[in-house]
């Protein structure tokens, strides 16, 4: 299977029933079937980069970043992350912490200029669905530039 | 605003929407249209930041997305075809487009049938779709915008973003969840990190550092035993993405994977030894499988040990 133990039936049958896809304005000459992901096109996609080091680099000195994590992802997982953005060598702000959602700790996190690197605790590969608290907390924050 | 985009109600839902919704296509380039779902902030749309949303894959629809993960409404589980509401939509605090990228993805299409794609054609076309947008929604040109998204949109994000920076976007900047952005740094420590979570046993530890850690240079045999590793992680039956997560799906085409744990367990756990000695017992690593009270079982036969 593309994604082992995802269940994505119920997304599937939802979005391919006609009137769905009438209010979501899809024509009608899309006939296909709706699927989470495309097997088929993902085997002739051609990946270009081992490394998004050098992209990072060009776009931290003037946007803000934020690397989260899911801690129970084993796929993309925190400890590889982790590693990464202390390879970006950025100046680091203050030591690992615990950040909270409401009063239980919710994961790790650590700042450097211009980019957190953060965990999410018991979380899965996608975060706001496994935690939607926690992960609708972490976006505000960064959205309104806190910590 | 497109009015001809406007989801006016969803199937589903009873009542108003949470907040005004838009759902059409975007030009990439030439003959490629994206779908996108527009969702507005349901606090200060006028105010609030837009963010662009991608899922990864490669390949993967960002309505995925929308309906279980950060949009305004999941779909309910158990076939039922209705949504409920999410409270901790990141429509509370912003206007967020779901894209689906690039061309074959879930409703986008190329007219001339050719889907052939790498990572700088999709971010040039991400890229022109955007502007697409803006085009359509002039009214949120001058909002803070950001990207974001998961898993393989570690590539789609920064690729974008250096393309975007060009432009006259207000952006501002980026989040990445569970993002590929580094793959020889993932593959490494997806063993460290399947070894730290007991995963793998001491063994399979020990075999893995003696062929792979000392040289710089990857053997064959490295390469094997790494795909051996990873074979076991994501497809025994564990939750690759949630490892203490239910597996919702499937997770194997054949009982291969089953067996190759086996192979992998240290002697003294394996399922045959504990069979043997224990008559009736079945592995807890049946994938999905729990027909074993493990905590009565660990009181019944002291010393044992999964």
């Amino acid at each position: 299977p593309f994604l082992p133990c995802v269940n994505n039936v119920d997304i599937e049958e939802y979005l391919n029933q006609p009137d769905v896809k009438t209010a979501l304005h899809i024509p009608d000459f899309i006939t296909q079937k709706w699927t989470l992901c495309n097997p088929e096109l993902a085997a002739i996609y051609t990946n270009l980069y081992n490394t998004t080091i050098p992209l990072f680099q060009t776009l931290l000195p003037n946007y803000r970043a934020l690397l989260y994590n899911g801690d129970a992802d084993i796929v993309c997982n925190f400890l590889g992350d982790q590693k990464f953005v202390e390879e970006l060598g950025q100046p680091v702000l203050g030591n690992r912490r615990a950040w909270r959602y409401r009063t239980q700790v919710a994961g790790f996190v650590k700042e450097y200029k211009q980019i957190t690197f953060m965990t999410v605790k018991d979380s899965g590969h996608m975060v706001p669905q496994v935690t939607p608290g926690p992960a609708l907390q972490m976006i505000t924050n960064f959205l309104n530039n806190k910590p | 605003r497109p009015a001809e985009d406007e989801v006016k109600n969803l199937p589903g839902v009873a009542g108003p929407l949470s907040s005004k919704q838009y759902s059409g296509y975007l030009k990439g380039s030439g003959t490629i249209r994206l779908h996108y779902w527009f969702v507005e902030s349901q606090t200060d749309p006028k105010n609030d930041p837009v963010i662009l949303w991608l899922n990864g894959g490669p390949s993967c629809s960002s309505l995925e997305g929308y309906l279980s993960e950060l949009g305004p409404y999941w779909v309910n589980s158990y076939g039922n075809k209705t949504l409920s509401v999410n409270d901790d939509s990141w429509t509370k605090v912003a206007n967020v487009i779901f894209l689906e990228s690039p061309a074959g993805v879930g409703f986008s299409y190329n007219e001339n049938k050719n889907y052939t794609t790498d990572d700088d054609q999709t971010a040039e076309n991400n890229l022109l779709a955007l502007e697409d947008f803006f085009q359509k929604f002039p009214n949120m040109a001058s909002n803070e915008f950001f990207i974001a998204g998961e898993s393989y949109a570690g590539i789609y994000i920064p690729t974008l973003a250096v393309k975007v920076m060009k432009t006259q976007i207000n952006f501002k900047g980026f989040a990445i969840g569970n993002g590929f952005v580094d793959a020889k740094v993932l593959s490494e420590t997806k063993v460290e990190y399947a070894y730290y979570h007991a995963l793998i046993g001491e063994s399979l530890w020990k075999r893995y550092q003696t062929t792979c850690g000392s040289s710089s240079k990857p053997s064959t045999e490295c390469a094997q035993l790494k795909r051996e590793i990873n074979e076991l992680i994501e497809h025994s039956g564990i939750n690759p993405y949630d490892i203490t997560g239910d597996c919702n799906g499937s997770y194997s085409n054949s009982d291969l994977a089953s067996i190759s744990i086996l192979d992998f367990m240290d002697p003294e756990a394996s399922v045959g030894t504990v069979s043997k000695k224990f008559p009736g017992y079945r592995s807890p690593f049946l994938p999905c499988v729990n027909n074993i009270d493990i905590e009565e079982y660990s009181k019944k036969f002291p010393g044992y040990r999964s």
